[in-house]
C-alpha cells in the first residue's frame, strides 16, 4: 500500500521558478490521473529531482532541481503544487544517509568540503555520476560509512571527515506530548512507514492537512493532532491503522513558547487552563481525571505531565475548542465548560463614548482587538460607504473611531484587516453613562419570504415520533 | 432540548467541528448567513477552516446520502458588539431554500417580545436519554422585570427570558447558538439565541437568551458591508 508519493515533501500553491537556467523544466504531461502518477514517473529518473502538479488541469511537470538548486526561485502559485524529493530537501538523514542529497559542504570541524570533481588538496577514487550523487563539494556517503554523509575537506591535513548530519530521529525533539513536533521522521516506533496525512488509504481517517493548519500535518510524517500520548501516524501497512513513532524527549525544562497559564478565564482554546472550574456549562459535575468511570479514557495525569489534570478540573489536554472534562453522568461522555469566562481581551479601552458615541471626538483608531483602522479617506482595503465628503457632519477625521451611521453598539471603523470590513473600537461607555432602555416596539411588523414552514412536515415529525 | 418533541424547525441548523461532530445549533438568517453563539466558537477572529453547516435533516447523524442534507462550509466568522455573544458566520455558498430549509425572519430593531408570547426551541443537544433527532420544545416569553427576580438583576435588556417550568424543559448541551422562535403575524421570529446557562433545563427556572432585536442593525450591517 505504499504510495510513490511518500519519497516526496509537497508544498502546496507554489511554483518552482528557474532563473538563469540553459536546459528548462521538462514538458507538461496532461491527463495523469493524479499527483500519485506524477510521482510514479518522477521517481525512477535520475535526472528528475521534483514536479510541479496542476490540480485544474491534471498535468505534470517534471523538474530536474529542487528549491536548493542554484539560481531557482520558490513563487507563489494558484495553479501549482510542488512536490520535491525527500533526499534533495531535508536537513537530515535517514538511516546511514546514503540518499542524501542536501547542500551540507561543511564538517564536523568547520571545514569547507573539497568538490568531488576535484582531486586536489586529496585525491580520491570517486568520480561524479547522477547514481552517486556526487554533486559539488556537498556532503554524501557514496561508501555507507556508518559515521553518516561525508566528504575530502580542502585542508590537506585532513583528508576527509563527517559532515556531523543529524539523523531525522535526532534532529527534533518532543516536548510534553509532542503536540509542537514538526520534525521529518516518518517511520512508527515498529519501523512501518507513515502514511501520508493527505491520502485516505490504507486508511481513512478525518485528519486532512486543510482542516487542521496548526497541526502541520506534512506529508507523512510522525504528529500529534488529537493530544494523543505522543506523536504517532496511520500506517501504510492495511493491518495496523496508526502507532506511535519513537522521538527522543528534550529534555525536563519547560518547552518554549507554552501558552500563559489562566485561572479565572481562559484564552484562545483554553489550552493554558489551570483554574479550577470543575463542573459543565450545565452544571453536571465533572469525572476526575484519574478515574476511568463512567468513562474509561486514555487522558491519565501522569501521562500528560504538561496538561496538569488534577481532581477534576476543567482542562482542554487535546486541542478541543474550550476547556473541557468526562463527566460524572454516564449518559454523557464529555461536554465543554463554557460557563468558564473567556479573559478580558488584553487590549485596554483607552478612552470611553456617551450613548451610541455618535459625538465621540477623540482619537483611538483601534479596533476592539487592536486592528488599527482604516482611514476614512482611503478606499482599501475596504471601500467606505462613509468618507469625509459623504458625512461631513460625522467628523470622520484620519482614522479615529467614529459613529457616521449611529450605530447602537457605539463608535466604529473599517479596519485595515481585509479579512475585517469594520469593527467596533476599543472603547468602553463612559461610567456615567446608563445603557439605554429598550423603547416601546414597533406598531406595525411585516415579513416576507421567512419564517414559513411546511405543515406537511409536521406529518413527518409524527412518524419520526 | 430537554423535555421536547421531535420537530420540524427548517432554519435550525447543526455546526459541525472538524471532526464532522455536531457541537452547536445555529439559525439560517439568510440564504449566506447564520446566527450563532459566540461561546461555541473558541474565538471569532480564528478562520474557521474545517467547519461546516448542516442543513435539511432531522437527524443528528444522517446518514451518508441523506436526501436533502446540505452541507456548506463555514468562509467567515463575524463577532457580534461587545457584550452581544453572538457570531455571524458567512457560508461559502448560498444554501438552496426548499422544505426542509428555511430562512427565519429578524425581529425589527429593539422589538420586545411580550410577555406571555408563546416560542420554540429547537436542537440536536443533550436530551437526557432519547434518540439524536431535532428536539423542539415550547417555552413562554416573561418580562426581564419577573426574570430578574430570579435571575437577582443580571439579566441585562440585551437578554429576554423564558419562563421556568415545572417539568424539566429547555436548552442543554449542544444546544447552544440555536434558535428561540416567536409566532408573530404569521410567520416565525428569531427572537433570542440559546445561549449557555449554568445548568440546562431546570425546573421553575427562567432561562435566558440573547435578544436578538437589540443587534438586528448589527447583522444587517454586517450582511450588507
Amino acid at each position: 500500500q505504499r504510495s510513490p508519493l511518500n519519497d516526496f515533501q509537497v508544498l502546496r500553491g507554489t511554483e518552482l521558478q528557474p532563473l538563469l537556467h540553459a536546459v528548462g523544466p521538462g514538458p507538461w504531461q496532461e491527463g495523469v490521473a493524479d499527483a500519485e502518477e506524477c510521482a510514479g514517473r518522477c521517481r525512477p529518473l535520475l535526472d528528475c529531482r521534483a514536479f510541479h502538479y496542476n490540480v485544474s488541469s491534471r498535468g505534470c511537470q517534471l523538474l530536474p532541481w529542487t528549491q536548493h538548486s542554484p539560481h531557482t526561485q520558490l513563487q507563489r502559485s494558484g495553479r501549482c503544487d510542488l512536490f520535491q524529493k525527500k533526499d534533495y530537501v531535508r536537513a537530515c538523514i535517514v538511516d546511514n544517509g546514503v540518499g542524501y542529497r542536501g547542500t551540507a559542504a561543511i564538517t564536523t570541524d568547520g571545514l569547507p568540503c573539497q568538490r568531488w570533481s576535484h582531486k586536489f588538496p586529496n585525491d580520491h577514487r570517486y568520480t561524479p555520476t547522477l547514481q552517486n550523487g556526487l554533486d559539488q563539494n556537498f556532503c554524501r556517503n557514496p561508501d555507507g560509512d556508518p559515521g553518516g554523509p561525508w566528504c575530502y575537506t580542502t585542508d590537506p591535513a585532513v583528508r576527509f571527515q563527517s559532515c556531523g548530519i543529524k539523523s531525522c530521529r535526532e534532529a527534533a525533539c518532543i516536548w510534553c506530548n509532542g503536540e509542537e513536533y514538526r520534525g521529518a521522521v516518518d517511520r512508527t516506533e515498529s519501523g512501518r512507514e507513515c502514511q501520508r496525512w493527505d491520502m485516505q488509504r490504507p486508511h481513512a481517517h478525518p485528519f486532512e492537512p486543510g482542516k487542521f493548519l496548526d497541526r502541520n500535518l506534512d506529508d507523512n510524517y510522525c504528529r500529534n493532532p488529537d493530544g494523543s500520548e505522543r506523536p504517532w501516524c496511520y500506517t501504510t501497512d492495511p493491518h495496523v491503522e496508526r502507532e506511535f513513532c519513537d522521538l527522543p524527549r528534550c529534555g525536563s525544562e519547560a518547552p518554549p513558547h507554552r501558552e500563559a497559564a489562566t485561572l479565572s478565564c481562559f484564552r484562545g482554546k483554553g489550552e493554558g487552563y489551570r483554574g479550577t472550574a470543575n463542573t459543565t456549562a450545565a452544571g453536571v459535575p465533572c469525572q476526575r481525571w484519574d478515574a476511568q468511570s463512567p468513562h474509561r479514557h486514555h487522558f491519565a495525569p501522569g501521562k500528560y505531565a504538561c496538561k496538569d489534570l488534577r481532581e477534576n478540573f476543567c482542562r482542554n489536554p487535546d486541542g478541543s475548542e474550550a476547556p473541557w472534562c468526562f463527566t460524572s453522568r454516564p449518559g454523557m461522555r464529555m461536554a465543554f465548560c463554557y460557563q468558564i469566562r473567556r479573559c478580558a481581551d488584553d487590549l485596554r479601552p483607552e478612552d470611553c463614548y456617551h450613548g451610541a458615541g455618535q459625538r465621540y471626538r477623540g482619537s483611538v483608531s483601534k479596533t476592539r482587538r487592536g486592528v488599527p483602522c482604516q482611514r476614512w479617506a482611503a478606499e482599501a482595503p475596504h471601500r467606505p460607504q462613509f468618507t469625509p465628503s459623504s458625512a461631513p457632519h460625522a467628523h470622520l477625521e484620519e482614522n479615529f473611531c467614529r459613529n457616521p451611521d449611529g450605530d447602537s453598539h457605539g463608535p466604529w471603523c473599517y479596519t485595515t484587516d481585509p479579512g475585517t470590513a469594520f469593527d467596533y473600537c476599543a472603547l468602553r461607555r463612559c461610567d456615567d453613562d446608563r445603557p439605554p432602555s429598550i423603547p416601546e416596539p414597533p406598531e406595525q411588523v411585516l415579513f416576507e419570504k421567512c419564517g414559513k414552514r411546511a405543515a406537511r412536515l409536521d406529518r413527518e415529525r409524527s412518524r419520526l415520533r | 432540548v430537554v423535555g421536547g418533541q421531535p420537530g420540524n424547525s427548517p432554519w435550525t441548523v447543526s455546526l459541525r467541528n472538524r471532526q464532522g461532530q455536531h457541537f452547536c445549533g445555529g439559525s439560517l438568517v439568510k440564504e449566506q448567513w447564520v446566527l450563532t453563539a459566540e461561546q461555541c466558537f473558541s474565538s471569532c477572529h480564528v478562520p474557521p477552516v474545517g467547519y461546516e453547516v448542516w442543513l435539511g435533516t432531522l437527524f443528528q447523524d444522517p446518514q451518508p446520502g441523506e436526501p436533502g442534507l446540505q452541507r456548506v462550509p463555514v468562509a467567515k466568522m463575524v463577532c457580534g458588539p461587545p457584550g452581544s455573544q453572538l457570531v455571524l458566520l458567512k457560508l461559502e455558498r448560498r444554501v438552496t431554500l426548499n422544505l426542509r430549509v428555511a430562512l427565519i425572519c429578524l425581529p425589527p430593531e429593539q422589538y420586545v417580545v411580550p410577555p406571555g408570547t408563546k416560542c420554540e426551541i429547537a436542537g440536536w443537544g443533550e436530551t437526557r436519554g432519547d434518540n439524536p433527532v431535532l428536539k423542539v420544545a415550547s417555552l413562554s416569553v416573561i418580562s426581564n422585570q419577573e426574570c430578574n427576580l430570579k435571575h437577582r438583576g443580571r439579566v441585562r435588556t440585551s437578554e429576554m427570558c423564558t419562563a421556568g417550568l415545572l417539568a424539566p424543559v429547555g436548552a442543554c448541551e449542544g444546544d447552544y447558538g440555536g434558535p428561540l422562535a416567536c409566532f408573530t403575524r404569521d410567520c416565525w421570529v428569531l427572537e433570542g439565541i440559546i445561549i449557555p446557562n449554568r445548568v440546562c433545563a431546570r425546573p421553575r427556572w427562567p432561562a435566558v437568551f440573547t435578544r436578538v432585536s437589540v443587534f438586528t442593525d448589527w447583522i444587517h450591517k454586517v450582511v450588507q458591508l
